[in-house]
């Protein structure tokens, strides 16, 4: 564990963390796309299911366990809970996610770097993970009307990406025969989608003025 | 030496 592996993690963290908290004191999930939620419950779903079978620290298990319990109970807040679900934008938040999980598959099932159940669907949330933002950066778009948790919680994704880039960085050069290049490129691309979200994040808060995403 | 392991990160 370095500090950039501990920093990414932790804004990761605070990511969920600030959308729990608008969902759960604010009554309100507006802004927030549950297409790119779901994918997110089926990414921590896919990639922790060894949760039982290999034992890594307690942090890890610890960790999988507040990703898998806060991504499923987002959702259900966002699709059953008789106040947030009508804050929800579901005529705007229109992304065909299906779309996203069936290339994923075959990619996974194509690249990977063991052929094995386990290992596939790891791959698999990998590359999922990788445009799981999508929906949620197609309905900024659309709405264009971004409140400040909303617009934190995408930026405390993008800075976890970010500081995980670090950390592989860190381990290539420390750890002997740390070589991933399916983790770094899927995790590359991730941060990349991010890019133009940070700058008009960036803008925003240089010009102190509330975040607004071009049309 | 053994591969290192991504599967050690979340």
């Amino acid at each position: 564990m370095n500090i950039f592996r501990l920093a990414g993690d932790m804004t990761h963290l605070a990511s969920v963390l600030v959308l729990l908290l608008k969902i759960h004191t604010i009554k309100s999930c507006a802004g927030v796309s549950l297409k790119t939620q779901e994918l997110y419950a089926i990414v921590f779903a896919t990639r922790y299911l060894d949760i039982l079978t290999s034992f890594v620290s307690i942090y890890n298990t610890l960790m999988k366990l507040i990703f898998l319990g806060s991504s499923f109970s987002i959702v259900w807040y966002m699709k059953y809970h008789k106040t947030v679900r009508r804050t929800y934008d579901r005529d705007q938040d229109t992304f065909r996610h299906w779309f996203l999980m069936l290339p994923c598959l075959l990619l996974a099932l194509l690249i990977h770097e063991k052929f094995t159940f386990f290992e596939v669907l790891w791959t698999f949330s990998l590359y999922l993970e990788a445009v799981a933002i999508l929906p949620q950066l197609v309905l900024l778009q659309r709405t264009r009307n971004i409140d400040n948790l909303t617009g934190q919680y995408i930026f405390l994704l993008g800075g976890y990406r970010g500081f995980y880039i670090l950390n592989w960085i860190y381990r290539y050069f420390t750890e002997p025969h740390y070589v991933h290049w399916i983790t770094w490129i899927a995790g590359l691309v991730q941060t990349l989608l991010y890019a133009d979200f940070f700058y008009y994040y960036f803008l925003s808060w240089k010009n102190n003025k509330k975040l607004q995403l071009p049309a | 030496v053994t591969k290192q392991s991504s599967h050690d990160e979340l």
